[in-house]
């Protein structure tokens, strides 16, 4: 109906304008309706502006931008209405060092309200799990999971699985 | 969650998602990672294989290695310790909610909701409204599509704020 | 190559590939490097804005930032040190090839071979067959359409055998 | 033309044959046409099989499989005809650490033939690299390349040039 439609965009839409300068460290963004003598039916726009850039076409931003400012979407969605879990596979592959680190601070800070299930190739991002599974294919086109440790090992024992 | 011969899961596995903390999966290209998304989304109702990467439906059972035959079924067993996040209505009085979905070769299929068989439709919609659901779910993002949402079309975008509404 | 107010490079730069080994471009997410594979295909011929990303070609000129005003113009020039590498005629006597592209605000154009004015067709003719072209070419992978050679239509991979026969 | 296809065709995938069980340590490929009787307008397929997997629909293979498989492509017809340049925008995001290192190997190998230009966020690709630019943004908005010479400094440092 409209108006759930209204509440929910405006909601979520404080949350992503809130979210996108602490993942960006700066800049701003929002969302906007195409039509909004339309609430019906009106398609949903992004206008994102890293810091210090000027707001353009969204499409013009780079790989990582793109890809930093759907996870500040998400997770304005997430904290106007929590879904029992959020799986994110592989979403940290185009983000540099910084923005690793602070798309893993926001996941961190996130944790009472969301169960998370990442997926990744990154050790950064490994650093904030709490719990981790090693998928291996020991025998050839079978899958197999298995548990590790956290606690009981260091950094470059961690990193080591990988290989 | 469950899997038995589901992909590239043929020896039957299990995985405890731990309610509090984040839980990482790691390994090499082509292990099986995606494989367990994939398998979490067709548990929760996906419908189209193609979101599966696949062509037919039948394309999620272990079709064999050069040590193994393929498998006749995959099973997915999802077990959700927590029903109130789930469902409003309904398994409000169960401790756990176990949903089971099953694949035969031959197409025929088998849906379980804590043990008693139901239908497909009857799966999603225990998960209708909670964010979960396939296309327009917001809970699941696979490899690949973070920037999609960026440059999707304003429709496309609008089921998204649409299910969380 | 140089760039003059290509996207991001309102001040002119000027960056020499090595004919020897390779160069790595790197720094963080946003700060221009794809914007440099952009110009190269642009002073290349390419004709889709959506390619580069824009919605229509002019917005490839600098657009400006809180403290410096949008440019009136671009232009990249591209220079090519081995002329019998890129075409098999008309060149092989110049030790170099200078292609110059040049696009103002008010959507005109102009195009140099070697400081010789000429049109865009010309440019593209003499990079056809060499693997450089647009859309077929098999030079210049962008930045997430890796996957999509493998998942393509098999009609799109023809076009890549194509170029290369 | 139709055998200026065909030539080209068998000369590809025989590149293409030879080249993916290097990147994948192991497994075979190949190029197959849709339709044979149709040379002029037929479409080409991949048939692809990591090492100890049956080959399926090409689909189901994972991210970096299908990354990889792209780039043996890309190697094959450039070892068959090649251009003046490659460049690869971040064909390494999907990759395992084990998958960089052939990939790296690979274009290492090439490089008396093929002048590449690499963009990456990866450590272990640049350790491959002969010269590095690195692109900044020290006014924001507003683009800037600066050349770093490789020989005068060591791996740390050249690490700590991404932050
Ligand atoms: N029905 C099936 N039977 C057997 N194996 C399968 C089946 N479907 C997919 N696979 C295999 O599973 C592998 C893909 O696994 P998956 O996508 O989970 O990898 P991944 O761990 O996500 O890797 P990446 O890090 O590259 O994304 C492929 O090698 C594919 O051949
Ligand atoms: N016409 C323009 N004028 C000014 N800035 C522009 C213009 N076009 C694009 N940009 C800016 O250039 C940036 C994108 O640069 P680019 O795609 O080269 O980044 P990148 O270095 O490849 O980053 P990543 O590592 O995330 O892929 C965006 O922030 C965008 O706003
Ligand atoms: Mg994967
Ligand atoms: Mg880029």
């Amino acid at each position: 109906s409209c108006e759930l439609f209204s509440k929910a965009f405006k909601a979520i839409n404080e949350q992503f304008e809130e979210v996108f300068p602490l993942l960006f460290n700066g800049g701003a963004a929002k969302l906007t309706l195409i039509d909004e003598q339309n609430i019906l039916e009106t398609g949903v726009d992004i206008m994102a502006c890293p810091p210090g850039k000027t707001t353009k076409n969204i499409n013009l931003l780079s790989g990582g931008e793109k890809a930093l400012t759907a996870i500040a979407l998400i997770v304005a969605i997430f904290l106007y209405k929590p879904s029992p879990f959020c799986v994110l596979d592989e979403v940290d592959a185009p983000l540099d060092v910084n923005n690793i680190r602070r798309f893993c601070k926001m996941i961190k800070s996130l944790t009472s309200r969301v169960q998370f299930i990442l997926i990744t190739h990154n050790p950064k991002t490994m650093e904030v799990a709490d719990y981790i599974y090693g998928v291996t294919m020991e025998e050839s086109g079978v899958s197999k999971v298995v548990s590790v440790d956290l606690k009981a090992m260091t950094l470059p024992k961690k990193i080591s699985i990988l290989r | 969650m469950e899997l038995n011969g589901f992909k590239s899961f043929i020896d039957k596995v299990s995985i405890n998602f731990s309610e509090h903390g984040i839980t990482t999966l790691i390994g090499p290209n082509g292990c099986g990672k995606s494989n367990i998304v994939d398998a979490l989304r067709w548990a929760l109702g996906e419908q189209s294989s193609q979101h599966l990467r696949g062509k037919s439906m039948v394309d999620v059972i272990f079709s064999g290695t050069e040590q193994r035959s393929a498998a006749g079924f995959c099973e997915v067993n999802l077990t959700f310790s927590n029903p109130k996040n789930i469902s409003k209505f309904k398994y409000d009085d169960f401790p756990e909610i176990l949903v089971t979905r099953r694949l035969y070769r031959d197409s025929t299929s088998e849906y379980q909701i804590n043990k008693t068989s139901c239908r497909l439709l009857d799966i999603k919609d225990l998960f209708a409204d909670t964010g979960l659901g396939g296309k327009r779910g917001y809970s699941i993002i696979e490899q690949g599509s973070v920037g999609m949402i960026t440059t999707s079309k304003p429709s496309e975008r609008r089921f998204l704020i649409e299910e969380a509404a």
